[in-house]
């Protein structure tokens, strides 16, 4: 199964 | 003060029904742009962005910005409780720690009032940049939640690949696999019913089908979704709200290990 990505590695926290 | 009055009230009833199931708790922010919300689920795969604009609101006051913590699930049982063709309104004051739901009846006749306490809630923002996107598919909601749910009784991920043939949605199972492709078709009655692809590049992306499951419970808000979609990021799931605004899912690609 492929892994899945967290969003926080694609968008930053503001 | 805050005073938002809704008159097709029954929109808000099926935001709640489309944010709860991915989202406990998060808050409400209202300005002068309008009533929002910005809230990840509990393991940072999906997001949801909603914005209601103040314009698409009969009334709206909203003095200062505003940060208003809710639990979903209660927010949806108290608003369950309004009926479809009732106006909400949203009431808090400054400092309060309660929200109160006023549901009135088209003709007046019956007027409720619901209050629901407000909880504090560390929310956690993120900053999506504007994309260009390598493509975006627009196609009618009620079929984008058909092939999903036809293809989570078969597996656990979709492949979502647009070329220039169309769009394939494909999964695979203990039990077989399964493709669907969609093709461009702009020749039918009703603009809504129309599959419009706009392709940059070729575009290959897979998804967990739980959640793309949980996004089309927003189907009754919209009768089109539009899918962005770009090699290593996010896919963007868009039912937009007439008038008033939208609702955005953002998911996390799977990546092989």
């Amino acid at each position: 199964t492929p892994m899945q990505n967290d969003l926080e590695e694609f968008y930053a926290m503001v | 003060m805050l005073e938002l009055r809704l008159v097709q009230g029954s929109l808000l009833k099926k935001v709640l029904e489309a944010v709860k199931d991915l989202v406990n708790d998060a808050n409400f922010d209202c300005s002068a742009t309008g009533f929002s919300l910005q809230a990840m689920d509990s393991s940072h795969v999906a997001l949801v962005a909603l914005l209601l604009r103040s314009e698409g609101f009969e009334h709206y006051r909203c003095d200062r910005n505003i940060s208003m913590g809710m639990n979903l699930g209660n927010m949806a049982k108290m608003l369950k409780c309004a009926g479809n063709d009732d106006i909400i309104t949203l009431k808090a004051d400054d400092g309060s720690d309660v929200v109160t739901f006023m549901f009135e009846s088209p003709t007046q006749d019956k007027i409720a009032d619901f209050e629901m306490k407000l909880m504090d809630i560390d929310s956690e923002h993120l900053g999506i940049p504007e994309a260009e996107y390598h493509a975006i598919v627009r196609m009618p909601s009620s079929e984008f939640a058909r092939i999903c749910k036809d293809l989570s009784s078969i597996g656990d991920t979709v492949v979502i690949s647009v070329t220039k043939e169309g769009v394939k949605f494909s999964t695979r199972g203990d039990i077989g696999t399964a493709n669907i492709v969609c093709r461009q078709n702009t020749t039918v009655d009703k603009p809504e019913e129309a599959t419009v692809i706009e392709m940059n590049e070729p575009v290959s992306l897979t998804f967990a089908l739980r959640y793309f499951n949980s996004f089309t419970k927003a189907t009754p808000l919209s009768n089109t979704v539009t899918l962005s979609l770009s090699s290593e990021l996010p896919v963007v799931v868009e039912y937009k709200i007439a008038e008033m605004g939208y609702i955005r899912f953002y998911l996390a690609p799977k990546i092989e290990d």
